[in-house]
C-alpha cells in the first residue's frame, strides 16, 4: 500500500523542502518508487530537483479536479522519483478554496486511487497552517515535523503538534507522526544541545535518531537543481538523509 | 514625522524576526522612541522580547478596530521601545479579513493618527503575502527586505519585490524599498559570496552595506527574550544591528 506522508511545520525556514526533496530522493535511490508533491506557491521542491516553472499540469490543477496524478507527475533525475510541481497559480489557491465544496479534502480526493503505483508520497508544505497545509494533512498518512535546532522553532512546536491533532479529530482520524527531525544540527552550539534535551524529553518517541547536520553540501546541491545524494554522496547531508530514509522505511510510524 | 517600516518576506527563516527586534531595540537606543508591531501569529517578535501570550488588546485589536495603539502598545525592557503583541486571536484573522470592507488598509487606519509620538515603527510579518503582509505593506512607507545568503532565498526575492511593484500601483504610491540586507552572512562559505555578489549586481543601490553575520548570539538572545544589545552587546551580531539602525537613520529610503 502507498504510504503518504506530509512534511510540514508553520515555522519559516526549519528545512521542510531540504528534507521533501532529500528524504524522496533516498527512498527512491532504496526502490521505493516515490511522488513528490510540492503544494508550497514558492515552488522551492520544483527548482530544487530542477524544474523552471513547469508547463502543463501541476498541484493547482490536482486540487481543482482538472488533471490526475498520471497527467501532473514528471519523472526527475532520479530513477524512480516523479514530481508534481507548483507553479504561480498556486499562489491564489488558498482564496479560492476558502469558499469551495470540500475545500479540506480535495487533495485526498485527488490522491484516493492514483497515487497506487508509489510506495511513498512525499508532500513539501509551506510556512503557515492554511488550506494548503490542511489538505496535505487530510490527504497524508503520517506527518513529518523537520525542527531547527532554535529557541524560535522549538517555541512553535507545539502549534504544529496541536494542528496535527485538531486534524486527526476533525479530518483524518487515521492520521499518525511519522516523527520529528532534528535539522541544521551544530554540535559545536550549546543552543543546538539544549533543544535537542529539550525535544527528547518532552517527545521521547517520536524524535527520530538520525539528527541531520548542518552542511552546506545541501544548500549548493539545491542550487543546481539536484539532490543531494546525486551532488555529493559522501556529505554528511547525504549520509544524514539515507539514514533518515532508513529509519522510516524501518519503522512503523511513531505515534 | 513617523517612518514606518515593514520588514516582510514570504521565504521563511530569513531573518525577519531577528531582524525586526534588533533593529527596533537598536533605534530606541540611539534614542528614537520606536513602536513594534508584531503582526506574525507565530507571535516570535513578541516572544523574543520576553512578553508571554499577553493579555489585554495586540495586534488583532487594532485591526478590528476594538482599539487604538495607546491601549495596545506597553513598554518593553529596551527605553523608548514599545510593542502591540500578537496573539492567538491573529491565527484566524486573514480568513476572517478576507470579507471585510477595507481589508487591506486596516492596519494603515489603525496607524493613521495613533503613531505620531514614534520617530519609527517597524512590523514584523510573517512568511507569506496575504492579508496581514498585505495590510504592512499599505500601512508602511518603505519595505526592509531580510535575505538569507541561500540558493532558495535568493530565488524568492523576485516575489517580494513584485509584492511590493503591486502594492506601489493598487494600494500604496509612496511605497518605497528601504533596502535589501543580507542576514546570517558565513564569510567561510563560497554559497554566501557567491548570493551577495549577485544580488548587488541585480540591486546594486538597494542591498545595505551593513551585512548581518551569523552569530549564536542572535538566537540565544531570543531565547532569553532579550534583543542582542541587552544580551551581549559586543557580539558580532549586535554590532551589525547597530551599523543597520545607523545606515537607516542617515539614509532616505533606497528607491
Ligand atoms: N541541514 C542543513 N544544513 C545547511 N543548510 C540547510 C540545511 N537544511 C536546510 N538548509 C538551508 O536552509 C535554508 C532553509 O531550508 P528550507 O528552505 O529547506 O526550509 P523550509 O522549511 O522549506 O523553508 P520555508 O519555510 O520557506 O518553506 C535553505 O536555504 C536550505 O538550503
Ligand atoms: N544572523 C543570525 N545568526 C544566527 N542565527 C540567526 C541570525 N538571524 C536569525 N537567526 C536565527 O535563525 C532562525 C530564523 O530567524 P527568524 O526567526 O528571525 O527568521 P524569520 O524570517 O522571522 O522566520 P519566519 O519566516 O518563521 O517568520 C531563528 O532561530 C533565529 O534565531
Ligand atoms: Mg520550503
Ligand atoms: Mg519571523
Amino acid at each position: 500500500t502507498t504510504r503518504i506522508i506530509a512534511i510540514a511545520n508553520q515555522k519559516g525556514g526549519v528545512g521542510k523542502t531540504t528534507t521533501a526533496v532529500n528524504l524522496a530522493a533516498c527512498l527512491a535511490a532504496a526502490e521505493r518508487r516515490t511522488l513528490l508533491l510540492d503544494i508550497d506557491p514558492q515552488g522551492n521542491a520544483t527548482s530544487g530537483l530542477g524544474f523552471a516553472q513547469a508547463a502543463g499540469p501541476g498541484v493547482y490543477e490536482l486540487l481543482a479536479g482538472e488533471a490526475k496524478v498520471a497527467e501532473a507527475a514528471r519523472p526527475t533525475s532520479v530513477p524512480g522519483l516523479d514530481l508534481v510541481p507548483a507553479s504561480d497559480r498556486l499562489i491564489g489557491a488558498e482564496l479560492e478554496l476558502a469558499s469551495a465544496p470540500r475545500r479540506e479534502a480535495r487533495l485526498k480526493e485527488a490522491l484516493n486511487v492514483e497515487a497506487e503505483g508509489y510506495a511513498y508520497v512525499v508532500i513539501d508544505c509551506p510556512p503557515s497552517l492554511g488550506l494548503l497545509t490542511v489538505n496535505a494533512l487530510t490527504a497524508a498518512h503520517s506527518v513529518l515535523i523537520p525542527l531547527q535546532c532554535e529557541y524560535y522553532a522549538l517555541e512553535g512546536l507545539a502549534r504544529i503538534i496541536d494542528a496535527v491533532r485538531l486534524c486527526r479529530m476533525r479530518l483524518n482520524p487515521g492520521l499518525a507522526i511519522e516523527g520529528i527531525v532534528l535539522t541544521m544540527y551544530d554540535a559545536r552550539l550549546n543552543l543546538c544541545e539544549q533543544v535537542e534535551q529539550e525535544v527528547r524529553r518532552h517527545f521521547p518517541r517520536e524524535v527520530f535518531r538520525t539528527v541531520i547536520p548542518r552542511n552546506v553540501r545541501l544548500s549548493e546541491a539545491s542550487s543546481f537543481g539536484k539532490p543531494v545524494i546525486l551532488y555529493d554522496i559522501r556529505s554528511a547531508g547525504a549520509e544524514g538523509y539515507l539514514r533518515l530514509a532508513k529509519e522510516i522505511i524501518d519503522g512503523a510510524a511513531k505515534s
